[in-house]
């Protein structure tokens, strides 16, 4: 049986949902492993941040942080196994340096069946686009080793910077993309990717 | 000060008297997102200007993802690298070097955690030789492009700034709470992370407030949180200004010029124990008298900002000329760059670098550090939003840094 896993109720404001996508286009899906330790993450912390811990200052190595925190080989292989099971070649799903998470590069006929999901094309007001959907689904026995699934239901295609300029006579005016004055432009996570939107 | 801040200005309002002497064990980053980027001829018009005996200065670029020359994006904003790197490099002198990680591709949840993977490798990354080999970073050599792609290559440096934001209702809770517990690894490994609080008072990031079913609207009228300020494991820096006609012997009152600090209560993350004390004395001697419908007034959840510094009428030199800049985007850098320095400090005389600093500047020890900051307010979602008060309060958190004080508990 199929859980759900993260629902959004609507779009920020000034997205739109807009067109289906090509059920042969790509979405390169990423697997956030669930982390070992984590919940234990404010106590290590107060541990070496405490001015009156005796281990105040006693940081520790990229080394040791990433053993601590590393996924278990269960929740990787759970996840692994599930996806060629489902059709997935092992040559396709990539396992990052960190071991955190698991990439396929899926089509949106693949990521929709594995999510149970309806990928939509967003368009901002300002003519950006970003591929999200309000909810996505995984099996129940896959559910606690995942914490999240991106591009989802997400939007962090508009980082916003938080800087103004004046209205001084040495104005520098800020371009305006429609969406305040505090939104860098950036890049949807399907970039370079056009052509198969376009189709 | 009061009409056009300089370095000199800030060094005069938080007393910033002093001389790195530990450049090459310290660093100092900033983050930038492509297609952001700053424009060489400005950080020298800059230099020239207001660094005494300096025509020239760069940072080092350490790019993620794609070695792309990004330094001279033409056509592209550069404002926000350009008043980050001038006033983040100039305030630590030019001794200091700084480091810029540029995300390449943008500012989405991919890239950024492309580049924590960089940080966390369990497999080349973690191994401790060359975790050593890249010992002598962060001074590779003027503006040199350094990869960050190939994991626990590269070490982040002692205190990073960010001047980017989101707001809690752009990401989910889950994907929020994982790139929190990636900044605590940050923190254990002796980082510091700083992010500015944002720019729209209570609304959060984009002028955004809340519907009653959590979607971010224009019209909508429930205070919406900045992330990541609302994440436990960073600072957040809020922005203060001086007053017309006052000067830096004053007191600062909340910015409310241009902008409207950020600060409120996250919806998300619950309150730490470092902050109970001083966020429950707020709530109880100035209780908001909003409504419970319009913000998370529950006393149990993470408050912010954490401390702030001026982010008014900031000199930049941009496209060749001099403007004036406003913003938490301001406030963040120079933070981070009095941090900088008493990382200096602290490794001159044996001390480690002072990685997440919020357990220790919430701490009684640290009190008197701060200047109160007890003017103004953060307007928001057709609100006055909240007040500075005296203690910390949700609009400038602690209040802005008495450098020789924060130094002198620092080496204690």
């Amino acid at each position: 049986p199929y859980v759900l896993h993260e629902k959004r109720s609507s779009a920020p404001y000034g997205w739109s949902r807009a067109r289906k996508l090509s059920s042969t286009a790509i979405i390169p899906l990423r697997f956030a492993i669930a982390q070992s330790n984590i919940d234990k993450m404010d106590e290590y912390l107060y541990d070496v941040s405490v001015p009156m811990s005796p281990n105040y200052g006693n940081h520790w190595t990229a080394a040791e942080v990433a053993a601590k925190f590393a996924p278990s080989h269960d929740s990787i292989d759970t996840i692994h196994s599930w996806l060629m099971h489902s059709g997935i070649q092992p040559e396709r799903i990539k396992l990052t340096q960190s071991k955190g998470w698991i990439k396929v590069d899926a089509t949106v006929e693949e990521a929709e069946s594995l999510l149970q999901a309806d990928f939509r094309v967003y368009t901002h007001e300002t003519g950006k686009e970003h591929v999200a959907c309000e909810s996505y689904r995984l099996p129940a026995h896959i559910a606690p080793h995942v914490d999240f699934v991106i591009p989802t239901v997400n939007f962090d295609a508009n980082l916003a910077k938080p800087s103004d300029t004046t209205s001084d006579p040495t104005l520098y005016e800020l371009p305006d993309d429609g969406n305040g004055p505090k939104i860098v432009g950036t890049v949807d996570p399907i970039v370079g990717l056009a052509g198969e939107l376009k189709d | 000060c009061d009409k056009k801040i300089t370095p000199a200005c800030l060094r005069a309002l938080y007393d910033i008297h002093y001389e790195p002497v530990s450049t090459s064990k310290n660093s100092y980053g900033i983050m930038e997102y492509t297609p952001e980027t700053y424009v060489q001829s400005d950080m020298d018009l800059f230099a020239k200007t207001y660094i005494s005996g300096v025509d020239h200065f760069t940072p080092n670029v350490v790019s993620i993802e794609r070695n792309v020359n990004q330094t001279q994006h033409k056509g592209f904003p550069h404002v926000e690298a350009n008043l980050d790197l001038q006033y983040g490099m100039t305030l630590v002198t030019s001794k200091q070097k700084v480091t810029i990680y540029q995300l390449e591709t943008g500012a989405s949840i991919n890239d950024f955690f492309d580049a924590v993977d960089g940080f966390f490798c369990t497999s080349k990354g973690a191994d401790p030789d060359i975790l050593a080999r890249d010992a002598t970073y962060p001074d590779p050599g003027p503006s040199e492009y350094r990869k960050l792609r190939n994991c626990g290559t590269v070490k982040p440096a002692n205190v990073i700034s960010t001047s980017y934001g989101l707001s809690e209702a752009h990401i989910s809770l889950r994907t929020a709470a994982r790139q929190c517990a990636e900044y605590g690894k940050l923190g254990l490994m002796g980082v510091t992370v700083l992010y500015s609080s944002g720019d729209n008072g209570v609304a959060g990031v984009g002028k955004a407030c809340l519907l009653a079913t959590g979607s971010p609207t224009s019209s909508g009228k429930v205070f919406n949180p900045t992330f990541p300020s609302t994440c436990p494991y960073i600072t957040s820096v809020g922005a203060t200004q001086i007053d017309h006609d006052s000067s830096v012997f004053e007191p600062e009152s909340a910015c409310e010029r241009v902008i409207y600090s950020s600060g409120g209560f996250s919806n998300y993350f619950a309150m730490p124990e470092y902050q109970k004390d001083a966020v429950q004395r707020y709530l109880k001697n100035y209780p908001p008298s909003y409504p419970a419908s319009i913000w998370n007034s529950t006393g149990k959840s993470r408050a912010f900002p954490d401390l702030s510094a001026n982010g008014a009428n900031y000199v930049v030199a941009i496209d060749g000329k001099f403007n004036l800049v406003y913003g938490t985007s301001a406030s963040s850098p120079v933070i981070g760059a009095i941090l900088t320095m008493i990382n200096d400090a602290r490794l001159a005389v044996g001390k480690k670098p002072i990685g997440f600093i919020n357990p220790a500047i919430y701490s009684s020890a640290f009190s008197g550090a701060f200047n109160d900051i007890t003017k103004g307010s953060n307007p928001g979602c057709g609100t006055l939003g909240f007040n500075s008060t005296p203690g910390w309060d949700p609009v400038t958190g602690l209040g802005t840094p008495n450098f020789p004080k924060l130094l002198k508990h620092w080496l204690e």
